[in-house]
């Protein structure tokens, strides 16, 4: 998992996971971010949702980034078909 | 824009709710859902009707949990609703989550703005990133629903404009990086700096390089849009906010008991002032300097009375800034002055102009 903060807690890793599969296709495109870059793909979903709210991207789950993904929304996926 | 570009061919389109939460009368539901239509037909050449019976293009419904559409709700908060792209059978469909508790007011979470979004997922439009936007992903209630011109603009790239005479408009998010940009107002709070813009603040933050745009309805959801001063009297820890005749005045987040007030009253203008263009209190002095078109009155906190021999022409207490005040505050002692984009460093004790900048070089463009 990306170098976190350190107080970043249990439920924050499990809040993003949840976040980017649900939002940003993370499981589905995984394997293919993977293989293309050999880069962590959470890291990459994570700089797709910093890039979307306009938050500072830095890949990491920074408190202003979590405080996003804790505000009630839509469940439509911000970056991927709902069909 | 959803990727692939579905829209609807027929644009002639039906809907019918097939349940009713019990957390709003029928009336109140068909009410918000109708309005939410209306928002989006007013704009594009799109026709609603609703059915009662048998299949429409769009069905409603509140649902929980996991109910069989391969994407269950989450249970309250979170996830709050979801509707499908245009298409045959759940195609268009909108589900809310009954775990939500649904209102027709300010409270979590209103049906109205969240019909209005889902509808737009109905109709082909994906989230935006503007936060001005209807189709923002986050939930936020800003006391009226209305389409921006990202909506607008989304909608129109489906469907063609509408068929409206007059070509309907939308509100356009204030970007801070725009060299353009001019503010309604400005105040100091609590240590902070907050810019006022239609229906957005602005701040920055020293731990945070971007500047912050929100709704001003996050922090005082009673508050009018367009606000056209503010000023801070830093030792009762309060805010005072201004439109038109009126003013209300907060501690923090909570408007203050009794607001608004008339200004005649409060601080002695005459009937003949319809508003004030900016205001700021002086923290050494206690003076409060309100600034109506080319006119300045001075208030004295202490005394709670205008000052005598006033008003003046603002250019005899502040020569060089302009005829004109559309915002101002004070920090370390110095007038920050705004006119239109520019900026005027004011020494109230030299009475001269230290420096003239952009209006927004305080966001770190």
């Amino acid at each position: 998992f990306p170098a976190a903060t350190s107080e970043t807690q249990e439920q924050d890793v499990e809040t993003v996971q949840k976040y980017l599969e649900n939002y940003y296709n993370l499981k589905n495109d995984a394997k293919q971010v993977e293989r293309q870059r050999n880069n962590d793909p959470v890291v990459e979903k994570l700089k797709q949702m910093q890039k979307f709210f306009g938050l500072k991207v830095t890949g990491k789950p920074d408190a202003e980034t979590l405080n996003v993904m804790k505000q009630p929304r839509c469940g439509v996926p911000d970056m991927a078909q709902f069909v | 824009l959803t990727q692939g570009s579905p829209r609807w061919e027929d644009t002639h389109l039906t809907y019918r709710i097939e349940n009713y939460t019990p957390d709003l009368s029928r009336a109140a539901v068909d009410h918000a859902i109708e309005k939410a239509f209306q928002l989006w037909s007013s704009v594009s050449p799109l026709t609603f009707t609703k059915v009662s019976e048998s299949q429409a293009d769009i069905m409603i419904s509140f649902v929980r949990g996991d109910h069989r559409d391969n994407s269950p709700f989450d249970g309250p908060g979170g996830n709050l609703a979801h509707a499908f792209q245009p298409g045959p059978h759940i195609g268009g469909d909108i589900h809310f989550d009954e775990d939500e508790r649904w209102t027709n007011n300010f409270r979590d979470y209103n049906l109205y703005r969240v019909a209005a979004h889902e509808l737009g997922h109905s109709l082909g439009l994906a989230h935006s990133t503007d936060i001005g936007a209807l189709m923002y992903p986050n939930y936020i209630f800003s006391g009226d629903v209305q389409l921006s011109q990202d909506d607008i603009s989304g909608i129109q790239a489906i469907y063609g404009p509408s068929q409206n005479p007059t070509q309907p408009i939308g509100p356009q998010t204030p970007q801070v990086c725009d060299s353009k940009l001019t503010f309604d107002a400005i105040t100091t709070i609590r240590g902070e700096l907050m810019f006022f813009k239609d229906r957005f603040y602005m701040r920055t933050n020293p731990f945070y390089p971007e500047a912050e745009l929100n709704f001003i309805s996050v922090f005082w959801p009673h508050l009018p849009n367009g606000l056209q001063a503010a000023y801070e009297v830093a030792d009762r820890d309060e805010v005072r906010f201004f439109k038109g005749n009126k003013y209300w005045a907060v501690k923090g987040q909570d408007v203050l008991y009794g607001y608004p007030k008339y200004i005649y009253r409060s601080f002695g203008f005459p009937r003949t002032v319809k508003n004030i263009d900016a205001a700021v209190s002086d923290e050494d002095t206690g003076k409060t300097y309100f600034f109506v078109a080319n006119k300045c009155w001075r208030y004295d906190e202490y005394k709670q009375s205008m000052d005598a021999g006033y008003p003046k022409m603002i250019a005899e207490d502040f020569p060089g800034i302009g005829s004109k005040v559309d915002a101002v505050f004070q920090k370390d002692g110095f007038f920050y002055f705004f006119h239109g984009k520019r900026q005027y460093k004011f020494d109230t004790k030299t009475k001269r102009i230290l420096t003239l900048q952009k209006a927004n070089s305080w966001f770190n463009c």
